[in-house]
């Protein structure tokens, strides 16, 4: 892998979006994903609808949790439609399928939980959907979450799902890049960075990406 | 600052100092933090710095359990 790589300076990474009171970070991950990759593909940027997941997942309450893969289907059942199309409520509704879809997924994979491969399929192919324990969020503003501080939370805890958009090294300290989905006035204009090496609150435990 | 910054408005005088307990506990977890990472991260008020740290898994994590099954992959063809 290169030294760093981040795909929001090539244009593949749009604004950090809001969940607002809704456990759908699964869904923001996983459409990121797909926003990202199918700008790499196609360089066509879209805000993609995260409302159509929820909506159209079939989950009970899709507002209290779901894994990535679960909007990996949806996206491949139906393709996803434009945000301003089909736009976010913050709650689960029926699904609506007139609506015309921009991007279309054809697979999704699991991938290592090695943090050096991870960073060259990152650089190679473009950001990568994870799952991480966000306990130590709560009060982050900005900077690297360090090794140090990563010990206060559990990486076999996992309860947030997040977008790695490329990594870095800042005073010899290697870190990964993360698109969130709490607003652009969350963090870093809605990312954080996070030791990278040490599987940093779980941060490499479940990375999994869709094929565009 | 906190309230008006983040258009805060609570039900009673009760709620209000609640939610100031919690708000000086958490800043001070907060401060901590920020200690351990040696200057490399800021930590402090954020939008959920009011909220315990049930509250705040409640209203915006999403348990992900590691040992759930996971998928092969996507099947070949649609139904």
């Amino acid at each position: 892998a290169p030294p760093s790589c981040d795909w929001r300076k090539a244009g593949a990474v749009t604004p950090a979006k809001d969940q607002g009171q809704c456990g759908s970070c699964w869904a923001f991950a996983a459409v990121a994903n797909i926003e990202s990759l199918w700008f790499i593909r196609h360089q066509e940027l879209y805000n993609l609808s995260v409302q159509q997941v929820l909506d159209c997942s079939r989950l009970q309450v899709a507002c209290e949790g779901a894994f990535p893969w679960v909007a990996f289907t949806v996206a491949w059942m139906y393709g996803l439609t434009p945000e301003e199309e089909y736009p976010y409520t913050a709650c689960q509704n029926m699904c609506e399928e007139r609506h015309r879809a921009v991007a279309h997924v054809q697979a999704f994979q699991i991938l290592s939980s090695d943090e050096k491969r991870l960073a060259a399929h990152i650089a190679a192919q473009g950001p990568v959907t994870v799952g991480i324990n966000a306990k130590l969020l709560q009060f982050y503003k900005e900077g690297i979450i360090t090794k140090n501080m990563a010990c206060n939370c559990d990486p076999r805890e996992m309860n947030h799902a997040v977008l790695l958009v490329g990594y870095g090294l800042e005073k010899k300290t290697p870190y990964w890049i993360v698109k969130n989905s709490w607003g652009p006035e969350w963090g870093e204009e809605g990312s954080f960075r996070i030791y990278r090496g040490s599987n940093a609150c779980g941060i490499a435990s479940l990375p999994v990406t869709a094929t565009v | 600052d906190f309230m008006s910054r983040f258009n805060r408005t609570y039900n009673s005088p009760e709620e209000q100092r609640r939610r100031l307990l919690i708000f000086r506990q958490n800043l001070a977890t907060a401060r901590a933090l920020e200690k351990a990472g040696q200057g490399m991260a800021r930590f402090g008020m954020t939008r959920f710095s009011d909220l315990t740290e049930e509250e705040f898994r409640a209203q915006l994590l999403s348990p992900m359990p590691g040992h759930a099954p996971r998928p092969s992959a996507l099947a070949p063809s649609k139904p």
